[in-house]
């Protein structure tokens, strides 16, 4: 039997949000520890990790190891019905071929339920090493989004490059160039408006615009946002979900051809 | 001109 309650079900709607966009289907692997997501995009060119720790929700029973193929078109469709405010409870059984989602009103004057079909779906899992970081940039998802939109408009390629300076964000194609530059914020009222950077080496990658626009969706997760680097290495871009864990993207940079 | 790389690339399958 496997039973999660979330008393805002906004949490999952904006996971849902974040990973729609790159993902087509994905299975949801469930133990006792929590639900984990890992799937590769359609071209194999980014990895979407999310977290999702057993403690962050209200209750949470597993007790067998699940894993729940998903439609997340479906998905979003169910969750759609859901009022932000609603209190969530999926349920299933073991080794079911559904999966129930039930929504209750705050007051409990409307209780919804939705059963979905699972997929079977043949995943790949890879196994991420342990990388110490060259460059470790955290900065507001919110302008992180902001540069990934502008930068999308000038060419197909971003190129970060992080020094202890600060960070410079370039793209460039037949309108022009565009440079953006983040120095590290000297101080700020909110911890969630800083700009930090730890560098052990400088590094310079190029990366798929049309990837970051995507990782971007996760923006309402969080705050802040933390970019990743070393050198031919993939950039992870880390969203942190409160007090349940995270959302990672793993992009593989570009390289001269 | 810039080559896309392959997630896989990088990491291992399990």
């Amino acid at each position: 039997m496997f039973e999660a309650r979330l008393v805002q079900c906004s949490m999952l709607k904006k996971v849902l949000e974040a990973i729609k966009e790159l993902l087509n289907e994905a299975t949801f692997d469930c133990s006792d520890a929590g639900i984990q997501l890992q799937a590769m995009d359609n071209s194999h060119v980014s990895l979407v990790s999310l977290n999702l720790r057993s403690d962050g929700f209200d209750k949470y029973r597993c007790d067998r190891n699940l894993s729940m193929g998903i439609n997340l078109a479906s998905m979003t469709k169910i969750m759609k019905c859901a009022g932000n405010d609603d209190v969530l409870t999926i349920k299933a059984q073991d080794n079911a071929d559904n999966v129930m989602f039930m929504f209750e009103s705050q007051n409990q004057e409307k209780v919804s339920d939705y059963d979905m079909k699972l997929i079977n779906l043949d995943q790949e899992h890879l196994g991420i090493p342990e990388t110490d970081y060259s460059c470790i940039i955290k900065m507001p998802s919110g302008e992180f989004a902001r540069i990934c939109r502008d930068l999308s408009q000038f060419g197909e390629s971003v190129v970060i490059s992080c020094t202890k300076e600060g960070v410079k964000f370039s793209a460039a194609g037949d309108v022009g160039a565009a440079n953006i530059k983040l120095a590290q914020t000297a101080n700020v009222d909110k911890e969630e408006e800083a700009v930090t950077i730890e560098m052990q080496e400088p590094v310079t990658l190029t990366f798929a615009c049309r990837y970051l626009n995507s990782f971007t969706k996760a923006t309402a997760l969080s705050p802040q946002v933390q970019l990743s680097m070393s050198a031919d290495v993939p950039l992870v871009v880390e969203y942190k979900i409160g007090d349940f864990g995270h959302i990672r993207y793993y992009l593989a940079p570009k390289i001269e051809e | 001109k810039n080559k896309q790389q392959s997630i896989r690339n990088f990491f291992k399958k399990k």
